[in-house]
């Protein structure tokens, strides 16, 4: 799983 | 970005185009929610504060400020420019409800506890229910006029659409967000209702208005 706090999605 | 992801920020963008369109050749704002409209801002400005931290791609950022831009436009259509046409008396859903909960729900479960990210955290919650004072006013008056279930429609399919991305997303990069994926699976359900009404009712071809039991 990637759970990084970068969110790439609108 | 996959063509899954595109089709659902394209079908959101045609449902926030169509709202707006509609109000605006309209000269009216009747049947539809003022609260849920508040929550969707609400939504868009806690989600795209990352525009000043993040920057992604210039599709990214640009789609966050056509969202933020459309949303308090779509406000002020509603609360000034045309409000002797909104239907405060059909729009009484309890916000606290949904606003409550979802605040609480985002300290407790969350990817990491810090502000930017609590902030993202209840965008996702909210926008997740913030349909339901505009389906409770539908199903209250009984009836939506066919534009409003165009824009109901489009509205739904962006994050149906958004569930096939994440799918495809697991299988073609391994990435999954559980907060996303369970809160766009309730939007989506939420929807299921009034999905079914669209596509049975609104086929037919002098359907103007289609009736939602509650």
């Amino acid at each position: 799983s990637i759970q990084d706090t970068t969110h790439d999605e609108l | 970005m996959n063509v899954f992801r595109l089709a659902g920020d394209i079908s959101h963008l045609l449902a926030i185009i169509i709202l707006l369109l509609k109000i605006w050749t309209s000269r009216s704002c009747a049947g539809i929610s003022g609260k849920s409209q508040v929550m969707f801002a609400i939504t868009y400005t806690a989600r795209y504060l990352d525009l000043f931290t993040n920057f992604i791609s210039l599709y990214n950022s640009t789609m966050k400020i056509i969202f933020l831009g459309a949303a308090y436009a779509t406000l002020y259509l509603i609360y000034v420019r045309f409000k002797a046409t909104y239907d405060h008396n059909h729009d009484t859903f309890r916000v606290e409800f949904l606003l409550i909960p979802t605040v609480i729900l985002s300290v407790l479960i969350n990817h990491d506890f810090s502000p930017l990210e609590i902030l993202w955290t209840f965008s996702i919650y909210l926008e997740s229910v913030a349909i339901l004072p505009q389906l409770f006013m539908v199903s209250k008056t009984g009836e939506a006029e066919s534009i409003t279930s165009h824009y109901l429609f489009a509205l739904g399919s962006y994050r149906a659409l958004y569930i096939i991305n994440w799918v495809y997303r697991y299988y073609a990069e391994g990435f999954y967000d559980l907060i996303a994926i369970v809160a766009g699976v309730v939007q989506t359900v939420l929807y299921c209702d009034f999905f079914y009404l669209y596509i049975t009712k609104g086929s037919r071809a002098n359907a103007t208005e289609m009736s939602i039991e509650a």
